[in-house]
């Protein structure tokens, strides 16, 4: 564990946390995509069975139980709880569009042709792309809520600093895993227009709105 | 397994 990982992990934490109390507080999802939530509740059942299996650290455990009940209670919350305030007009981005070439993908080029060693190659690829639609939608309707616009920043940092962690891996412990560095790298790139936008504009304490 | 390594990541 190195600083950048932490953060990384602190990171990723604290935007599920912004998105969930945006939505208890405001009684609201609006602006919220749920085909990205029921991507990335996919990308964390996929990729945390080894829960089941291998015990890495406590740390380790109590975080992945965490991802994977708070992307539960995040699709019950949009989908059942809060389902009048789901914005679904705007949420129409086709997930098939992901999700077959990312299982080709993860069938394809993977460490090992075993059922967990897949899974976890889909859900890497499958995190990469999961922010797609909620960038879409956010695109379609020209804006976001500022609260979105810090949740989805925090989301987008995660894998930014899970780059420098690899880095250091890499120098210091002479380890990488190529699946996950271009999977992060094209994650972290999708994300790019949108630090922009971020920087510019909400640091400022301006409302994220799209350039006409 | 060296690519094992990167499953103690989250």
């Amino acid at each position: 564990m190195n600083v950048f990982r932490l953060a990384g992990d602190l990171s990723h934490l604290l935007a599920i946390i912004i998105l969930l109390l945006k939505i208890w507080k405001t009684r609201s999802c609006a602006g919220i995509s749920g085909r990205s939530q029921i991507l990335f509740a996919l990308v964390y059942t996929t990729r945390y069975l080894d829960l089941f299996t291998n015990f890495i650290s406590l740390y380790n455990s109590v975080m992945k139980v965490f991802f994977i009940s708070t992307s539960c209670a995040t699709i019950y919350l949009m989908y059942v709880k809060f389902k009048a305030t789901y914005d679904h007009n705007h949420d129409t981005f086709r997930i098939g569009f992901l999700l077959i070439p990312v299982t080709i993908l993860g069938l394809l080029i993977n460490h090992d042709f075993t059922p967990l060693e897949v899974l976890w190659t889909f859900s890497i690829y499958l995190e990469s792309v999961a922010i797609l639609p909620q960038l879409f939608m956010v695109s379609k309707t020209g804006d976001a809520e500022t609260i979105t616009s810090h949740y989805l920043f925090c989301l987008g940092l995660y894998r930014a600093l899970y780059i420098f962690n690899w880095i250091y891996r890499y120098y210091f412990e002479g380890f990488y895993d190529l699946i996950a560095i271009v999977a992060g790298v094209v994650q972290t790139v999708l994300y790019c227009d949108f630090f922009y936008l971020y920087v510019t504009r909400v640091i400022k304490g301006k409302a994220l709105k799209l350039p006409a | 397994d060296e690519h094992l390594k990167s499953h103690d990541e989250l």
